[in-house]
């Protein structure tokens, strides 16, 4: 069970602790602005009007013994950058930020952001790669740079066997099921002597840039 | 290539544009705001001004035969819940639309909306899915009677590599990840090589039946 801090409850920030708190992990919820820290109350474990530029009552609630410190408090780079800069010289070891520019999350990479979040950002980038991929039927993002997809079998897959593709040695990939067209039910782990065919639907796992490798070229 | 219409440059709308247009596909940029469209005039096809609660305008810029439209107009629920009807009508095959809350995601869902956006949940979401590890890959659900579960490496397998084991001729498994201990991250895919130790975490996929003859005998 982790124990976390959320600094900055707009829609990101109040999001991410009430599902912390409901994937029961202990959360310390923090914001300026009563009205917001009031209504995470019963979606956190503790939750405090403050003002994240004041060191002192940061250093208070031991913040640095945390597992990880979540910080979004909006388009204001002056605040950011300054909650950013006084966590790190409190040994915080796990800061994730919520940036919103580009310039903006270089800024408090450089102030010393272990992670930086840009939602807007990254949910565009998933959508493009989601309507783009012309193979691509859906995906489960597993982890930081590792998915699950579905993937029409690429054409220059056609009739050869799984073992004889060698996804795993060749790209890292694994075939955990087909699906024979649109209508079949999914048969999971296919033995390595499945031969592909037209219209097989494979699911892969694997790390995002190898699965990149699978499109059409 | 498709053809993709993003109606609201705010953050997200932007990052859309600009990244579909990178991708190669053509983009049809719309915003109220000419200060907008004036930034992603040399990232998209084509840039225009208007408001996309006009009927008509939208209608001339035969938007129905797009492959998507990205509708991302803001907070205000009337507008985008207005032009989500309008674009219904028009005939727009796949609309997806950015939600800034719950219940405005219902809304937009109830009135035809094909996808559902809401980028600050997506990000929560996926944040606490990354810390909270342990039960990131526990709910994908493949086909009637398979699971992927979590189980500790069984006495019998420690001190011998997962291609020795051979779970997958024997037993019909896949090994998709091993988590060494509690705080380690997963790792996905492990080598055929991998030595189980005691107190690894495997993450097997196979049928219900197949995956409870690993349990300890
Ligand atoms: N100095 C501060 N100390 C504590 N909280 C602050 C401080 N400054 C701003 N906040 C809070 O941070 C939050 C920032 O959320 P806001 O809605 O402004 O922007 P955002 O992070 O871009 O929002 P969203 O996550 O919805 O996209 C607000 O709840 C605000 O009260
Ligand atoms: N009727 C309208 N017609 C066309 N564009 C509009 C209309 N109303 C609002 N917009 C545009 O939609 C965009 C909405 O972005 P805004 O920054 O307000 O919110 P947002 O979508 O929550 O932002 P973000 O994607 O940054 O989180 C603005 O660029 C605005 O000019």
């Amino acid at each position: 069970m982790a124990q976390v801090a959320v600094i900055g409850l707009g829609r990101f920030g109040f999001h991410a602790a009430s599902l912390f708190h409901e994937a029961g992990h202990e959360v310390l919820a923090i914001d300026i602005d009563p009205g917001r820290v009031q209504r995470i109350r019963d979606h956190s474990t503790q939750a405090v009007v403050l003002d994240a530029r004041e060191v002192e009552p940061l250093g208070a609630l031991s913040i640095p013994d945390f597992d990880a410190v979540i910080l979004s408090l909006g388009t204001r780079v002056d605040a950011s950058a300054l909650v950013t800069l006084h966590l790190k010289d409190l040994g915080v070891r796990r800061l994730i930020v919520k940036a919103t520019s580009a310039d903006h999350a270089r800024l408090l990479e450089k102030i010393g952001a272990s992670e930086i979040v840009f939602p807007e950002r990254d949910a565009a980038e998933r959508l493009v790669r989601r309507l783009s991929d012309v193979n691509l039927i859906d995906f489960i993002p597993l982890g930081e740079d590792h998915s699950l997809r579905q993937v029409t079998a690429p054409r220059r897959f056609l009739g050869k066997s799984l073992v004889e593709l060698r996804l795993r040695n060749r790209f890292g990939l694994q075939v955990v099921g087909i699906r024979h067209g649109e209508k079949a039910t999914v048969r999971v782990n296919p033995g390595p002597e499945t031969v592909l065919q037209e219209g097989d639907v494979l699911f892969v796992l694997g790390r995002d840039g190898d699965l990149d490798r699978l499109k059409e070229e």
